[in-house]
C-alpha cells in the first residue's frame, strides 16, 4: 500500500 | 481534476458566507471562537511548506488567502465593534486543548505519513481539521437555534471534504495512489458533518429555517 500525499492539495 | 477545484472554491465559499453574515447581521451569534483559532492553527501548521517549495501560483495563492480569510474572521470575532460585543464565550465552553489538540496529536502518531517533523506536522493538521468543527458543533447544541447562514457556512465546509474524498477516489482509480492519512481524516471529518448536514438538507426542502 502507497501512503503518498500530494504536494499541490491545501 | 475537477472534484479538487470543486472543493478548494467550496472551502473559499465558506470564508465568504461567514464573512458576509457576520458584516450583515452585525453579530457573531453562534459561532465558536475555538472552531476559527483550531482552523488558523490547521492552516499554520499544514502551509509551513510555503517557505519549503514552490507548487504553483494557484497553490501559493490559495494558502495564503485561506490564512487571510480566517485571520480577518478572528479579527472581526474578537477585536471589532460591534461584532465583538455579541461573542457568546460562556456558550463557547467545548474543552478544546484536552480533546482537540491533545486528540489530534494522538491520531497524528497512530495515522501520518512519515515520522520526518514536517509530515508529522502536516498529518497532525489534517487531524486538527477533521476535528475542528466540534466546538462549533457543541455551541450550536447549546444554544439549539441556527440561523440559516450559519448552516450554510457548516453545509459548504462539509461538502467541501466530501469533493476532496471523490477527487482522492478518482486520482486513486487514475495512477494507484492513495494517502492513508488524508482519505481517514477527511472520512472522520465528512461523518461529523453527516449528521449535522442530514437535518439542513431536510431545512432547505421544507424551506424553513432549522434548528437542532
Amino acid at each position: 500500500k502507497k501512503n503518498k500525499k500530494s504536494k499541490d492539495e491545501l | 481534476n475537477p472534484f479538487r477545484y470543486i472543493a478548494d472554491f467550496l472551502h473559499l465559499v465558506s470564508f465568504l458566507i461567514l464573512i458576509l453574515k457576520i458584516r450583515k447581521t452585525r453579530n457573531c451569534l453562534g459561532l465558536s471562537f475555538r472552531t476559527q483559532e483550531i482552523y488558523l492553527a490547521v492552516f499554520c501548521v499544514r502551509y509551513i511548506d510555503l517557505f519549503m517549495y514552490f507548487v504553483s501560483v494557484y497553490n501559493t495563492s490559495m494558502k495564503l488567502l485561506y490564512i487571510s480569510s480566517t485571520v480577518f474572521i478572528i479579527y472581526l470575532m474578537k477585536f471589532k465593534k460591534p461584532y465583538c460585543l455579541s461573542y457568546d464565550s460562556a456558550s463557547d465552553d467545548f474543552p478544546h486543548y484536552k480533546f482537540i489538540y491533545t486528540g489530534a496529536a494522538v491520531l497524528a502518531l497512530l495515522v501520518h505519513t512519515d515520522l520526518a517533523p514536517f509530515e508529522l506536522g502536516w498529518s497532525y493538521s489534517i487531524w486538527l481539521e477533521a476535528l475542528a468543527i466540534i466546538p462549533q458543533l457543541h455551541m450550536l447544541q447549546k444554544i439549539k437555534d441556527v440561523e440559516n447562514i450559519t448552516s450554510n457556512y457548516v453545509g459548504a465546509l462539509g461538502v467541501y471534504r466530501f469533493f476532496y474524498i471523490v477527487s482522492w477516489i478518482y486520482k486513486y482509480s487514475l495512477t494507484g495512489d492513495v494517502c492513508w492519512t488524508s482519505l481517514l481524516g477527511g472520512i472522520v471529518q465528512t461523518i461529523l458533518y453527516a449528521d449535522f448536514l442530514y437535518y439542513y438538507i431536510i431545512s432547505l426542502k421544507s424551506g424553513k429555517g432549522m434548528s437542532l
